[in-house]
């Protein structure tokens, strides 16, 4: 009776052939029908890219360029068709975006180009691409993954969005400090029915959300870098311009309240090791809005010290806090008229845009850059689950 | 080690004419 035994990794080239009539069942198994919690969860992350890489090293292997092609549309036409269906899923997103990019990676790693080899084992190296010249179709991929990128942050925006004025301005965790509510004034009515259960605590643990199922999918540091960049931007940006549009978030003590919640963004980013991927300085419009609110508004000299500290506000933003500030005690008082014109006087010659409220929708343009991997792929080994049985290791 | 032999361009199509190409057309029809 022959024994079957396992070949040897060695033995292995790192391809898997299919079927041309299989190819449909392939993406539809890999790419339609895949749960990515499961497959994130428990195989190596970016785990359906190199599958399809290694099917279409096989295809470019047998110099056949019409089924280079065709899986090459199956697949790019699968994500979109996907995302399409789970565009307003966080994790779908997530995930086919870092499997968008770990494709992209090896079909720059495995190219051939030189600029692209230098971190490559000579065994890697084997394993290039010998037939065909993709750059057109990597054009293509990375156009995808801008798509997905800019899916994935309208995603993180609607399930953020909704409680940053809560859980940024209203919501007070600083025991104490506001006192005296601003006299005068109503509590504002919500016009989201929940949203006053969001707390700074809320946003943080969402952020968190955000990273770990990022880190999960083996998302690239950098991306990751500059999802957060833009989840700080937006923070920031609807926290302000909430700010300048309600009288009651203008007094001294909302002021020491922003303030510390920026902190707590700060050490959620410190613990995250992404001080430096600039999300800190998105959010300083609103730092100096925080601060403006707490600085004397009486003399020359203050309104000299506001000018030089305030200068990631517009003269118009400045000018409205100034309008706003609410005392709520007797220790403090109204900013005067004068004191204001003093400011305009000497904002007169800034260049910049009327602009008062801040624009929420912008969104960073996104690179992607080139993260090889340092994976063998005759090492990989296809999980049953995932009923790609049709496939065959060469 | 790249091969001696140059690898032949496969011209691609953009994002958009590739959704042209509905590889699932069949299988959405009624």
């Amino acid at each position: 009776r022959p024994v079957n035994l396992p070949r040897k990794e060695k033995d292995f080239q790192g391809m898997l052939e299919y079927k041309k009539e299989d190819e449909l069942k392939l993406v539809k198994n890999l790419i339609l029908e895949l749960k990515p919690r499961g497959v994130a969860v428990n195989f190596i992350p970016g785990l359906p890219a190199y599958i399809l890489f290694m099917c279409l090293r096989h295809a470019d292997y047998l110099n056949d360029d019409q089924k280079v092609r065709t899986l090459l549309t199956s697949t790019i036409n699968s994500i979109k068709k996907i995302l399409k269906k789970r565009g307003d899923d966080f994790e779908t997103v997530s995930f086919w975006l870092s499997n968008t990019c770990r494709f992209l990676h090896c079909l720059k790693q495995y190219s051939g180009e030189e600029a692209f080899m230098k971190h490559n084992t000579p065994r890697q190296n084997e394993h290039c691409l010998s037939n065909f010249d993709l750059a057109e179709y990597r054009q293509v991929l990375s156009d995808l993954a801008i798509q997905i990128y800019q899916q994935l942050i309208k995603c993180m925006e609607n399930i953020l969005q909704p409680m940053i004025v809560s859980g940024m301005l209203e919501h007070e965790t600083i025991q104490g400090v506001s006192g005296v509510k601003p006299t005068g004034l109503r509590k504002r009515t919500s016009s989201i029915a929940d949203e006053g259960t969001y707390t700074l605590d809320s946003i943080l643990r969402q952020l968190s959300s955000f990273h770990s199922i990022m880190c999960q999918h083996g998302t690239d540091p950098e991306l990751i870098k500059q999802v957060v960049k833009q989840q700080f931007y937006i923070i920031g940006a609807v926290t302000l311009n909430n700010l300048l549009l309600r009288k009651d978030m203008c007094s001294w003590s909302k002021g020491m309240q922003i303030r510390y919640n920026v902190s707590q963004l700060e050490e959620w980013l410190r613990d995250k090791n992404l001080m430096n991927c600039g999300a800190k300085e998105t959010l300083e419009p609103l730092i100096q809005a925080a601060q403006l609110l707490q600085v004397k508004k009486k003399t020359d000299e203050d309104a000299e010290a506001i000018c030089s500290m305030c200068n990631a506000l517009t003269t118009a933003q400045i000018v409205k806090v100034l309008n706003l500030y609410t005392p709520v005690n007797e220790f403090e008082e109204r900013v005067s008229i004068m004191f204001i014109r003093t400011i305009q006087t000497r904002l007169r010659d800034r260049k910049e845009s009327p602009q008062l409220l801040m624009d929420t929708k912008i969104i960073y343009p996104v690179t992607f850059p080139f993260n090889p991997s340092s994976l063998a792929l005759e090492s990989i080994h296809i999980p049953g689950s995932l009923n790609l049985g049709f496939l065959t290791r060469v | 080690r790249p091969p001696s032999r140059p690898r032949v361009l496969l011209k691609a199509p953009t994002l958009a004419e590739m959704e042209e190409m509905n590889i699932f057309e069949e299988e959405e029809s009624p």
